[in-house]
């Protein structure tokens, strides 16, 4: 339903990161924040955390976003993909 | 494990294996698990005479719920969890099923963990089935356990945080028994982190589902990964159930118990009634239990009056098989009985029930409703035997193993191996019942399970096993290595079968074969694949340059017109296809690959071609000869269609196989043919 949150995981092309962020997580969190401080819909402050930040075998986080959030991002610069988060079993 | 690692031929009583000896026994290989976690108390997993941790080791032990950083050892290096994504999606977590820690409270990761890596432990057994000494394929391997599965599953964002953290902390293998469906690479994040960990020279291990006997159902497909399905060994656990006509028809059980029925003394015929037949009529005027649900023994779907006193017999599917002799106990019944329906075929795994209980083949399934059908008052009763042990034929494809050919691409021959995953034993946490039913009150040190999870470890120990022997081989060679040696044929000569059917088994069941480790430490050439060559796979497979970005944080550009071909890919085995609707003239696919010597001394191969039905293959050249080790040499394959009319719309696929021999080692890779 409209503004109902689920995790997504993001990638990103971290050579494309601004030169006015130190580090890729500041480019990551601004980028979040900025997508999500728009949003009437934001609840709470948590919104804005990552789920987890990936720097070894892939470049980008995981978030809670909502379907919108999630699309608009797709759409930034840098953002290769918005991936939704599934549920997987042990075999 | 008990008797797999000899089923392997990693215990050779009179010399220890040369595989364990060169490696030994994978002491400097660390080995990711990425489960529910590991009970580190279990004796598989203690550090007596273990040397230093391995100086490039950067990982830890992660305090959290029960759970110290005293709970590591010389032998579990590592422990984190990754709880975020889960909590993400379910809310909150049951703190009475799920702890905050990489402490296991469900099972799995215990035993995938000891079964790659345990240490020997003796006298070991379940209930004192499978009784002897438990150990992992790699018993020296360092585990590091990443806990990335919960109560309810495993989500992507933990399992590639899990990635992400185990080849930071520098883990050399990566075990990994969790699936979904089959989807593109790009949209995969186990392929995804896979190809990451791959880069970095980490070997992954993953199981291939347990979809079987489908086609087309194999999952965990990305070339990187080396996909391992499920065989038998040549041990089995049978029970027999006994009609009162007098027909014995065995099956399979691990049911330990003090009830008369389990007393063949107190031999005693008890009515037997089909689940379907016994369905709950209307109830309060509301309920009704379809045939379904009662032929399966869903919850509330049995009608006590119909029940009490009796055996069931439950049809699979729907519910866990353990949980159908609960569903019956509760309605009454005495025992249960668990009938495979099509498409399971003749499969069979043992079940630890609660009350007297064992599983069925599909034949028999058939042969006990008919017998129930046609007589007024059926009747039977149950007897349970011990482990038996040199059962043939052996190893035999697991009817649940998920098969081939691979969705995502038909030229990437999956599974790529199979491994033994059908009643292993391994070691088990406090805490959590065998059957994982809340209402077993029973704990043991050690459990059987069956599943490609099981299968995945297997592979990931012996893993550990050639990268200790063979520090300076890829992921690519180790695979290839494993694929390359592996065999088709039982000790007898005859060929492997599939258990849905005892009828052979196909490539597309057991891609390469069952590993055979002593071979694949010493298999003479080796194909090997680099980062760089798996790109231009996924150019040649059009994926785009942002799909591939996705994958491999790498620029994804195809250069120019690119001619790579996907069957080009130096794959240890070779799929292409051939599209006969199209066919004016005789097809001609011409297919490289490239192979590096790994032997210790000049050697040369010449080559044999068993032709797929249908098709002529020619290699050029057909003798290679080599001078030194790591010198590596290309050769031609030409398959050519013979012209033939189109007789289906299906497609057809036909196996062959080319194989390069210097008389001693024989570099088998199966030849497969789509048309």
């Amino acid at each position: 339903t409209l503004g109902e949150k689920q995790s997504y995981i993001i990638r990103v092309q971290n050579d494309l990161k601004p030169s006015v962020f130190s580090d890729v997580e500041h480019w990551y969190s601004s980028t979040l924040s900025s997508l999500i401080r728009y949003n009437p819909l934001k609840s709470t402050d948590q919104d804005e955390e990552f789920l987890h930040v990936y720097k070894t075998v892939f470049h980008g986080f995981s978030a809670k976003l909502t379907a919108q959030e999630a699309q608009q991002l797709a759409t930034f610069d840098g953002v290769l993909s918005v991936l939704p988060d599934r549920l997987r079993q042990l075999h | 494990t008990t008797r797999s690692p000899h089923f392997m031929g990693l215990d050779s009583a009179s010399t220890m294996s040369n595989l364990v000896t060169e490696s030994d026994s994978g002491s400097n290989v660390v080995i990711g698990v990425l489960d529910t976690g590991i009970w580190p108390e279990r004796p598989s997993f203690h550090d007596q005479g273990m040397g230093p941790i391995p100086s490039f080791w950067k990982g830890e032990c992660t305090v959290g719920e029960n759970f110290t950083k005293a709970n590591c050892n010389k032998k579990i290096i590592g422990a984190r969890y990754f709880t975020s994504g889960y909590l993400a999606k379910m809310g909150s977590m049951n703190s009475s099923t799920d702890i905050k820690s990489a402490r296991d409270t469900e099972g799995h990761g215990t035993h995938t963990a000891s079964t790659a890596a345990g240490r020997a432990v003796g006298d070991a057994s379940f209930l004192g089935f499978a009784k002897g000494v438990a150990v992992g394929i790699a018993p020296k391997a360092r585990i590091a356990a990443y806990k990335v599965c919960w109560k309810r599953g495993c989500m992507d964002s933990d399992i590639l945080a899990g990635f992400d953290k185990a080849v930071e902390d520098g883990v050399n293998i990566i075990s990994i028994s969790i699936g979904g469906s089959a989807v593109p690479y790009n949209l995969d994040p186990i392929a995804i982190g896979s190809f990451g960990a791959m880069e970095k020279g980490v070997f992954i291990s993953a199981s291939a589902g347990n979809e079987g006997p489908r086609s087309m159902s194999v999952t965990n497909v990305a070339p990187w990964i080396t996909t391992v399905g499920a065989s038998t060994i040549d041990r089995k656990f049978p029970a027999d159930l006994v009609l009162g006509n007098g027909k014995r028809i065995t099956g399979s059980s691990i049911y330990r118990g003090d009830d008369p029925l389990h007393d063949i003394n107190n031999f005693q015929h008890l009515p037997l009634i089909y689940g379907g037949n016994a369905s709950v009529g209307l109830r309060n005027g509301a309920r009704h239990s379809s045939s379904f649900s009662s032929a399966t023994c869903m919850p509330d779907s049995l009608d006590k009056e119909r029940v009490r006193g009796k055996i069931v017999v439950c049809d699979r599917g729907g519910t866990p098989r353990v949980s159908k002799g609960e569903i019956v106990k509760d309605a009454g019944g005495v025992g249960v009985v668990v009938a495979n329906i099509f498409p399971m075929g003749e499969g069979l795994v043992a079940d630890a029930h609660l009350i007297p209980g064992l599983g069925v083949t599909e034949s028999a399934g058939n042969l006990i409703r008919d017998y129930i059908n046609s007589n007024a008052n059926p009747t039977a009763t149950m007897t349970f035997s011990e482990t038996q042990v040199g059962v043939k034929p052996a190893p035999v494809v697991a009817s649940f193993s998920s098969r081939g050919p691979s969705a995502e691409s038909i030229f990437v021959l999956k599974p790529d191996v199979i491994a033994p995953g059908v009643n292993i034993l391994a070691a088990w946490p406090d805490g959590v019942a065998p059957t994982e039913l809340s209402s077993d009150q029973r704990r043991t040190q050690f459990n059987i399970a069956s599943g490609t999870s099981m299968s995945c470890p297997h592979v990931s120990g012996l893993a550990a096993l050639l990268k200790g022997a063979h520090p300076y081989w890829s992921p690519a060679m180790i695979r290839s290595a494993l694929m390359t040696t592996a065999y088709t044929q039982d000790q007898q000569g005859n060929p492997l079968l599939d258990e849905t059917s005892y009828n052979i088994s196909t490539t597309m069941d057991m891609g390469a074969g069952h590993v055979d480790p002593e071979k694949a430490v010493d298999p003479g050439l080796v194909y090997d694949i680099t980062a760089d060559d798996y790109l231009n796979f996924l150019c040649a497979s059009n994926y785009s340059g942002r799909d591939i970005k996705q994958i491999t944080k790498r620029s994804g550009k195809c250069r120019g017109k690119h001619d790579h071909k996907p069957w080009n890919l130096n794959y240890p085995a070779i799929s292409v296809a051939i599209y006969t609707t199209q066919l004016q003239e005789p097809a001609i696919v011409q297919v490289t690959r490239t192979v590096t010597h790994v032997g210790e001394t000049p050697s040369t191969y010449t080559v044999s071609v068993t032709n797929p039905k249908g098709v002529n293959v020619t290699v050029t050249p057909s003798s290679m000869n080599f001078r030194e080790k790591g010198e590596k040499q290309s050769y031609v394959v030409r398959i050519k269609a013979e012209k033939k009319a189109v007789t289906s719309l299906n497609s057809v696929i036909e196996v062959g196989k080319l194989s390069w021999s210097n008389g001693k080692q024989h570099v088998v890779s199966p030849l497969v043919v789509v048309w």
